[in-house]
């Protein structure tokens, strides 16, 4: 038996918003830890991995380990049924072919359930290694979200520098370039604060479109923290966190661009 | 020009 209650049914729909673009379907592994999610989009440029944690939940019941494969459009119809503060819960038996979402209001007058079933996926998981990176960015999402989608109108492509000088956006394409370069500030208690921690530079150049897609997840978070080393996918992660709550995080891997 | 690399080259798959 799975069921986890979550007071506040929205950050669902956000992660859902944040994902949608890059999967189809995917499956949601429950364990006593929380529920997980790995998956690569279909060309196997990008992977989601999002976390979230069993104590981030009002109450949550795992007897058995179970992956419950999901059409994310399917679900992305049922969750547009619930209202943001509509509490959730999500239930399914051992073995079970279907899924149950409970939306109550929060004054509790009007409670909705929905039947999702499940699909069989086969499951490709992928071996994450621990990396040391050598630059970390953390800035502002919304502010991460305007730059990538600022330098799209110029190409395909966004190339990330990032030096002791602070990062440096860039894209190039028909109509010319864009440059968006951000200092690192220290204005302490800033939100607007930009943080390098740097022990080499790096540039890397990704496809705009990924960036984009990653960009989704700003509604979750204030703050994004890219990490990137020489050759290797660039991390951009957003925590799944509100004032009182430290639900988990949602990653997004990306494989750069190659100079051939 | 360069090309769009994979994930599939940097991880293992499990």
């Amino acid at each position: 038996m799975f069921e986890a209650r979550l007071a506040e049914g929205g950050i669902l729909k956000k992660v859902l918003d944040a994902i949608k673009e890059l999967l189809n379907e995917a499956s949601f592994d429950c364990s006593e830890a929380g529920l997980q999610l790995q998956a690569m989009d279909n060309s196997h440029v990008s992977l989601v991995s999002l976390n979230l944690r069993a104590e981030g939940f009002e109450n949550y019941r795992c007897d058995r380990n179970m992956s419950m494969g999901m059409n994310l459009a399917s679900l992305v119809k049922i969750m547009k049924c619930s209202a943001n503060d509509d509490v959730l819960t999500i239930k399914a038996q051992d073995n079970a072919d279907v899924v149950t979402f409970v939306f109550e209001s929060k004054n509790g007058d009007r409670v909705s359930d929905f039947d999702m079933k499940l699909m069989n996926l086969d499951q490709e998981h992928l071996g994450i290694p621990e990396t040391d990176y050598a630059c970390v960015i953390k800035m502002p999402s919304n502010e991460f979200a305007k730059i990538v989608r600022d330098l799209s109108q110029f190409g395909e492509s966004i190339a990330i520098a990032c030096s002791k000088q602070g990062v440096k956006f860039s894209s190039t394409g028909d109509i010319g370039t864009g440059n968006i370069k951000l200092a690192q500030n220290s204005s302490a208690d800033s939100d607007d604060k930009v943080v390098v921690d740097l022990q080499e530079p790096v540039t890397l150049t990704f496809a705009s479109r990924y960036l984009n897609s990653f960009a989704k997840a700003a509604g979750l978070s204030e703050k994004v923290t890219l990490s990137m080393s020489p050759d290797v996918p660039l991390v951009v992660e957003f925590k799944v966190a509100t004032s009182d709550n430290d639900y988990g995080y949602i990653r997004y891997y990306l494989a750069p661009k190659i100079e051939d | 020009k360069s090309t769009q690399g994979r994930l599939d080259s940097f991880f293992t798959v499990t």
